[in-house]
């Protein structure tokens, strides 16, 4: 996955996400593609989460999936997330829920959580950074002010590093993707450069959802892993999203 | 150097509005009525993309068996997961019921689609 979240000179912010995922669970090979998001794509949908026919929140989402990976709380803030590869992953705190222990949420539950409850920037990412998980993850969190935009890498306990943006000090977007940016990329899988090369082309006076959508079609950043984009900008209430192809040649993660 | 991995561009310039090769078509939108029981709430998207989640489930399903031709893994799946959703806290467990229900798959089959992010993160 990648996402991102950027400012303008306006300080209108920006959110967006390539979301992808199916490496290694099967090739097919006459159309030289993954097999999972092959099938993700025909069921992938915007939803709006309605109460009292006002809407909570909105969504995008598989059909039959009822965690949330990428959202929008209206006027409120904007979130993604990202996987997060470890060798204490998730499947550890499956195995500790099978077990009977059940202090941790599922991450995407917790997504879910926060979009249908927190009512404001801070109270979504405090609740991002110190809930207990059964799996790592990347939070990238979008608020409606200026400045207010985060990437939060947890562990399953605790949140390690939050990366926040920065306008005084020249830190107008916050990209990530599948790594902990004190960290290189593994080398066959560096898309954080170019997005990020792509991302300084276009210039802080330039960023607008347009552009955005030109970065996230950038190869590598756009791959055959990736099933959807995602545009979102919380002043306008903009929410758009696109199912992706990244016909050859192109890298396969 | 497109043609060389890992195919890295040049930055892209006016791909937006979407279209062309890269673009494979707009997402439809659905409404969820948080007002409902959410062992209903599901059913109107479920019941237009019944047929796409089986064809999904299918899919995971041949491979697990590709690698545990005994079929024991989905057994495992069926049997195993599906108590353990009555341990999710609500709405997420009456959720699950209610698109196992709609779709007919299987239960432990929804509960392993739900928890897949989880499981992939080794």
């Amino acid at each position: 996955c990648t996402s991102l979240v950027a400012e303008d000179n306006a300080g209108r912010l920006y959110h967006a996400r390539n979301l992808d995922f199916g490496l290694f669970l099967g090739w097919d090979v006459k159309n030289e593609s993954w097999k999972i998001p092959e099938y993700l794509r025909p069921l992938t949908v915007n939803l709006n989460f309605q109460r009292n026919n006002k809407t909570v929140f909105k969504s995008t989402n598989f059909a039959g999936y009822v965690g949330m990976l990428t959202g929008m709380r209206p006027g409120t803030f904007t979130l993604t997330m990202n996987e997060r590869f470890s060798i204490d992953g998730g499947y550890i705190g499956i195995i500790e829920w099978i077990l009977g222990k059940r202090d941790g949420i599922w991450m995407s539950f917790l997504t879910r959580s926060v979009l249908e409850n927190a009512t404001s920037y801070a109270q979504a990412k405090d609740q991002l950074a110190k809930t207990k998980m059964l799996a790592p993850a990347y939070y990238i969190l979008g608020g409606n002010q200026s400045g207010e935009g985060c990437v939060i890498t947890r562990s399953r306990t605790a949140a390690l590093d939050i990366w926040e943006l920065d306008i005084k000090h020249g830190i107008w977007y916050v990209l990530e993707t599948n790594y902990d940016r004190w960290k290189d990329p593994l080398f066959l899988d560096n898309r954080r450069i170019p997005a990020m090369k792509c991302m300084n082309q276009t210039t802080q006076a330039n960023i607008s959802v347009e552009t955005i959508y030109d970065v996230l079609s950038t190869k590598p950043v756009l791959n055959k892993l990736t099933t959807y984009t995602t545009l979102m900008e919380i002043s306008e209430g903009t929410f758009e999203s696109y199912l992706r192809d990244c016909p050859n040649p192109c890298m396969p993660w | 150097a497109q043609f060389v991995p890992p195919y890295t561009e040049d930055c892209r310039r006016g791909t937006y509005p979407p279209s062309g090769p890269t673009f494979k078509g707009i997402v439809p939108w659905y409404k969820i009525n948080l007002d409902l029981a959410p062992r209903v709430r599901w059913n109107q998207l479920i019941n237009d993309k019944k047929v796409e989640l089986t064809s999904l489930i299918q899919v995971i399903k041949n491979l697990a068996n590709d690698f545990f031709p005994s079929g024991k893994l989905i057994e495992i799946v069926d049997k195993s997961l599906a108590p353990l959703v009555d341990t999710l806290p609500s709405p997420f467990n009456e959720e699950l019921k209610g698109i196992a229900d709609v779709s007919g798959v299987p239960l432990g089959e929804v509960m392993l689609f739900n928890i897949f992010y989880e499981v992939f993160t080794v």
